[in-house]
């Protein structure tokens, strides 16, 4: 399987929606 | 020390990076903004100069360790997808022996937050893990075995809220889910037990407690592992904080408040902080573009996620999106390094490498074969890249994200390959 790890994931806003069944990425939402 | 040349199309499809920016800096600066503080926690690199842990320099992984220790967990994954559940039993002392193929996961690349447990309530410093589900910290009395940690380990003697599940109940019997392991039983206590692929694990007695999360979210009765034998590389923190999809993770045990929905930024250096929000309420950029969840097969406490495609330099990468589909993917907070099927990574690969030609290589890191020495500039032009998810979602991918920087003269493509197109 692949994998997004978190390196990549830096300076994103990762938005995770269990409920909704849906995960979400914003750039430019950290600092 | 040259610059990096820039002309108009560069500027469109690369970033510019200052050199001196790859390394982290040795003091802390805090730099997150969470959108609601009452919801959120700060987040800081376990060994990084914001981190408590940090002051333990001596147990400070390098960086051809951390990626060593990556693909321990990456191994443990995939080892995880391949199992049936409960195929094994927890025993300590199986536990003591257990080989590097099995279990769920850990890594040292990992991240630190801080939450309350117990009344009156101690402060524990937990790696939060969108990769494992089971909550769990060291105990007193430490009955076989504890690791050095940073914060005092908790006591359970000590606060009036603690108490032990029996064996005989369905929460105990769920922890054949969220652990991957049959839990045991101890003059009537249920007994949890997890194991990492690169042979730490904890074994203990599984418990409910008061969780803090934040000075206004407390969380009765949260079921968590109590760790009487905890042995491995968790680094000086006080265990682990599991954010995965199981029913006894975290999102689900405080779905009734937060609706199993929380938001996370990572540092964007380990000088730097973060945080991790929960609810709605937590605060979310208006400009998130949210893609579909779906499930992995033998695998349904993970975030699976599609990949739909790859751009490097503003070029699509000429990968079929069934590559992608074949495997399947998933986002781990703990895992350090993308890891792509190898057809697509090899495509990566090459793209990247023809548009940073004019820049000298340098010696392959561990698992990064792509690396580069750029001791004689002050800085350097990279392409940018951007994953596709389905449903047509760009995500740009931060020149932070691009680059693993041992050193300002082995500066890596901070992604890898699987071993095969069907891992």
């Amino acid at each position: 399987i692949g994998i997004v790890g978190n390196t990549q994931q830096q300076t994103l806003q990762v938005v995770y929606d269990g409920a909704g069944g849906r995960i979400g990425f914003a750039t430019g939402a950290c600092s | 020390r040259r610059e990096a040349p820039a002309d108009s199309h560069q500027l469109q499809h690369s970033h510019t990076v200052h050199v001196s920016s790859l390394l982290p800096s040795s003091v802390c600066s805090p730099s997150a903004k969470a959108l609601d503080k009452k919801s959120s926690l700060q987040v800081v690199h376990k060994h990084g100069p914001c981190s408590q842990l940090h002051q333990d320099k001596a147990n400070i992984p390098t960086h051809a360790e951390v990626l060593l220790q990556d693909e321990a967990r990456v191994k443990s994954i995939h080892s995880r997808l391949g199992r049936k559940p409960g195929s094994s039993d927890v025993d300590e002392t199986d536990a003591a022996q257990l080989p590097a193929k099995d279990g769920s996961v850990v890594g040292s690349g990992n991240y630190i937050v801080t939450v309350g447990l117990g009344t009156p309530k101690k402060g524990l410093s937990l790696v939060f893990d969108t990769g494992s589900d089971i909550t769990w910290t060291q105990c007193q009395p430490c009955a076989k075995s504890c690791y050095k940690q940073r914060d005092p380990i908790f006591a359970p003697s000590q606060s009036s809220t603690y108490s032990n599940i029996s064996c005989t109940s369905t929460a105990c019997s769920s922890l054949t889910s969220a652990t991957g392991n049959s839990p045991g039983c101890a003059s009537s206590a249920c007994v949890y037990g997890i194991q990492y692929g690169d042979s730490s694990f904890s074994v203990g007695f599984f418990a409910k407690e008061k969780l803090t999360l934040t000075p206004t979210d407390e969380f009765d009765n949260f079921l968590f592992g109590c760790g009487q034998n905890n042995q491995g590389l968790f680094g000086g923190s006080a265990g682990l904080l599991g954010l995965g999809r199981d029913q006894l993770s975290l999102p689900s045990q405080t779905a009734s408040k937060y609706k199993k929905f929380f938001s996370y930024c990572l540092p964007s250096s380990a000088s730097s902080d973060g945080f991790l929000a929960f609810g709605y309420g937590g605060g979310v950029s208006k400009s998130v573009k949210f893609t579909t969840l779906s499930t992995v097969s033998q695998g349904e406490s993970f975030y699976g996620i599609d990949i739909t495609g790859i751009s490097v330099g503003g070029q699509k990468l000429s990968i079929s999106a069934s590559l992608f589909t074949t495997a399947g993917t998933i986002i781990d907070s703990g895992t350090v390094i993308t890891r792509l099927p190898p057809t697509a990574y090899a495509a990566l690969r090459s793209s990247f490498r023809q548009k940073m030609t004019q820049y000298p290589r340098a010696q392959a890191l561990a698992i990064l074969d792509t690396c580069y020495d750029f001791s004689k500039y002050s800085s350097v032009s990279i392409p940018k890249i951007s994953f596709f998810f389905s449903g047509g979602v760009e995500v740009p991918i931060d020149a932070k994200g691009i680059l693993y920087a041992n050193s300002i003269s082995q500066v890596c493509l901070a992604f890898a390959g699987n071993s095969d197109d069907t891992d």
